[in-house]
């Protein structure tokens, strides 16, 4: 489903290059469900952007069902991300001044879903993650643990192919965490691809196989037995 | 140093209220270096607002060294903030489209501090959070992790009598935030008051107590021995 070969993505600022991503060579299965971790820095947030489609590889390839992404306009790069693809950001980049239940409904605008039953699914995605109780609070209303779930939500609100979340418990208790996880792995048994950055391995233990990077690259890839 | 006598703080929306703190009385005393912890939606970051002065209780009194919040004017406030109090926010509230080495001296700025001390004081407090080479990188070119150790060497760079620090290790892996909580406890062993709102136990025991709020109640406050 997704197969990245030796791309790598450098930032520059001035007169310095931060390599954010060196030579990583990467394959995942649909249905498969992979942890990515590594220290602060290392390149999972920008690796994860680039499996989204939300920005381009500076070399080596990118081949996503299929398709070779850098064959692809920004509009079709923009439908894949709006139907096949949730996720949940590192900072959860929810719309302020917006109620909960409007942020949850929003990819299902851009799908073109009728109104009442966006209501439905959003309210229904909404309450699997605890929060039935806060349709209409905005963000600053929220708890940061609230905001976090809010993501989540919307992240699963269309039932995605592939979903993509980044840190996606680390505003989370424990309670919390363990049902966020459980949600996702229920996600992943229905058929869906899983791709959790995470920096926890009490999140990693949901996870079928663990890709670490350290400095932008790929330094172990374990598929778990048993798990 | 601080005392809450029987605070409460409620948010209305609409018709709905939300009781995000009921009754909590607590005291710390100067030095000391305290965990509050909580599920989601407890009350922790609403009740380390008012301990920073940055919000006011609706009920109850909260007396900061010695004076009466409520009888201060808002410029007093905001000197107390400024002067004697470092925060971490759970958003990490950096400044966009600014420099880390700014938005670090931000806090000396306001303290009047001369230019090339202000520089001095910000590039060591960014070493000390490992990031000497990253002082130019605006937030937006910085890691999640990144981003959160510039909050905290904003946090500590006018070296504060009280540090309020919001989830401050969230986004980091377990190397940086050893690290972090070293820091933590070096400035609370040098007579610095440290409250910490964690839901990770693994934080928690660099505390010696802890504090646990549920639904805007304290539920149990226990000082631990040989910490
Ligand atoms: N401005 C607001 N308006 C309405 N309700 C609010 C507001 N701010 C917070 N709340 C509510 O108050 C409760 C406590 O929020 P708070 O942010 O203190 O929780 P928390 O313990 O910090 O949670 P987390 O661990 O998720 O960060 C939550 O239920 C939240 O929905
Ligand atoms: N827009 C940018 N401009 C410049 N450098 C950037 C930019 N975005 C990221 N970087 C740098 O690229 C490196 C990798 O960043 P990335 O966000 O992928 O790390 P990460 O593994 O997600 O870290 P964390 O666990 O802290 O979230 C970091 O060193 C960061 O400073
Ligand atoms: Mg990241
Ligand atoms: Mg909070």
């Amino acid at each position: 489903m997704i197969a990245l070969r030796e791309v790598g993505k450098t930032f520059h600022l001035g007169d310095t290059a931060v390599h954010a991503l060196r030579d990583v060579t990467l394959a995942v299965r649909e249905g498969d469900l992979l942890a990515i971790m590594g220290p602060s820095g290392s390149g999972k947030s920008t690796l994860m952007n680039i499996i989204g489609c939300l920005d381009l590889p500076d070399h080596g390839r990118y081949v996503l069902e299929g398709v070779d992404v850098r064959r692809l306009t920004e509009s079709e790069q923009a439908s894949i991300r709006n139907r096949r693809i949730g996720f949940v950001f590192q900072g959860f980049n929810l719309i302020a001044r917006t109620p909960a239940l409007e942020n949850v409904e929003l990819p299902l605008v851009y799908a073109g879903v009728a109104r009442r039953e966006r209501r439905r699914l959003a309210t229904e995605a909404l309450e699997s993650v605890g929060l039935g109780d806060r349709l209409d609070h905005q963000p600053s209303e929220l708890s940061g643990g609230q905001q976090q779930r809010v993501a989540i939500a919307r992240a699963i609100v269309t039932d995605p192919a592939l979903l993509l979340a980044d840190e996606p418990t680390g505003a989370l208790d424990s309670v919390s965490t363990a049902s966020v996880l459980e949600l996702f792995s229920e996600l992943n048994a229905q058929g869906r691809t899983v791709v959790l950055i995470t920096h926890e391995e009490e999140v990693s233990r949901y996870a079928k196989r663990v890709v670490r990077l350290h400095d932008g690259r790929v330094v172990s890839d374990e598929r778990r037995t048993g798990a």
